[in-house]
């Protein structure tokens, strides 16, 4: 899976991901990243969202929308939403990745998987790493 | 005016690189690299998010060390299906497509459905129907699929239950 969340010079956000799903999938299966607010989110009242990871508990975790709502509605900031969401989504057993950005330019991702690649550039700063 | 900024994963595994190929490694950096590239000299120029989005997106799907576009892993049948979504934060308007074999550019489809379709979500032969009439290219679905990703399914298929879905994803 792939993703890009994007804050642009006017403040607004976007997301975008896209997959082959997981390898030997049966039965028309569909993971996340196609749901809208499970694996792609984006709402210029919160944040831009990607997922990825597996697939099925972030469906039932409505993950993406839920950063944006832990923001919009319980006041947490960025990062903290994104570790809520991981942390929550590790209490019914998924693991994976998140990465977010909001409309002041703020970036945040996290992972509970052991590698993640990922990248990051802005205006000024510029980093991409294989963990 | 907000400072921009553009974030990209290109997956996440159950192994920190989950390949033979010693390469991988270099390559999947500069993958990355040239993904934020391409969305960041949109965002420079003062673009659009979702276009910097798309864009980065694009890169990463045409990359074969990701599992998006060609390269994608195989179904149990052995062939490519391919899932993507786009999302404007501006106003929520977004598209996603789903089991598409023969659209090579699965995010601009979404986005196409975003912009001009009736719907949210296409799924299916029928949406690479809809992508074939909005003129977006269409391969075989031989396309997408690498040696790698072959060898992978054969391993996944033997190990039957036992076989870790996020390995490769």
């Amino acid at each position: 899976t792939i993703g890009a969340v994007a804050v642009d010079t006017h403040g607004h956000v976007a997301a975008a991901t896209s997959t082959g799903g997981i390898t030997a999938k049966r039965w028309g299966r569909i993971g996340d990243s196609p749901l809208i607010g499970a694996g792609t989110y984006a709402d210029d009242r919160a944040a831009a969202v990607s997922a990825t990871g597996s697939g099925e508990y972030f469906i039932r975790a409505v993950a993406a929308h839920e950063l944006a709502a832990r923001m919009r509605l319980g006041g947490e900031t960025l990062q903290q939403a994104l570790d809520g969401v991981l942390a929550d989504l590790e209490g019914i057993g998924g693991k994976g990745g998140l990465i977010a950005v909001a409309p002041d330019g703020e970036a945040a991702w996290g992972f509970t998987t052991p590698a993640m690649y990922r990248g990051m550039a802005s205006a000024d700063d510029r980093c991409v790493a294989i963990y | 005016m907000t400072k921009w900024r553009i974030v990209i994963h290109g997956g996440a595994g159950s192994e920190r690189i989950a390949h033979h190929d010693p390469t991988h490694e270099a390559r999947a950096l500069a993958g990355l690299n040239a993904a934020l590239d391409a969305g960041a000299a949109i965002l420079a120029d003062g673009g659009s998010a979702v276009d910097a989005v798309e864009a980065a997106a694009r890169v990463l799907e045409e990359d074969p060390c990701f599992n998006a576009g060609r390269g994608s892993v195989l179904t149990e049948d052995g062939v490519v299906e391919l899932d993507a979504a786009i999302m404007d934060g501006r106003d929520r308007r977004a598209g996603a497509v789903a089991g598409l074999r023969t659209t090579r550019a699965p995010v601009t489809l979404a986005r196409r459905l975003m912009e001009q379709g009736p719907h949210v979500f296409l799924a299916g032969v029928a949406a690479d129907r809809f992508a074939a009439k909005a003129g977006i290219e269409q391969v075989g679905n031989d396309f997408f699929v690498l040696p790698e990703r072959r060898r992978q399914l054969e391993e996944a298929l033997a190990a039957g239950n036992d076989a870790d879905p996020i390995k490769y994803g």
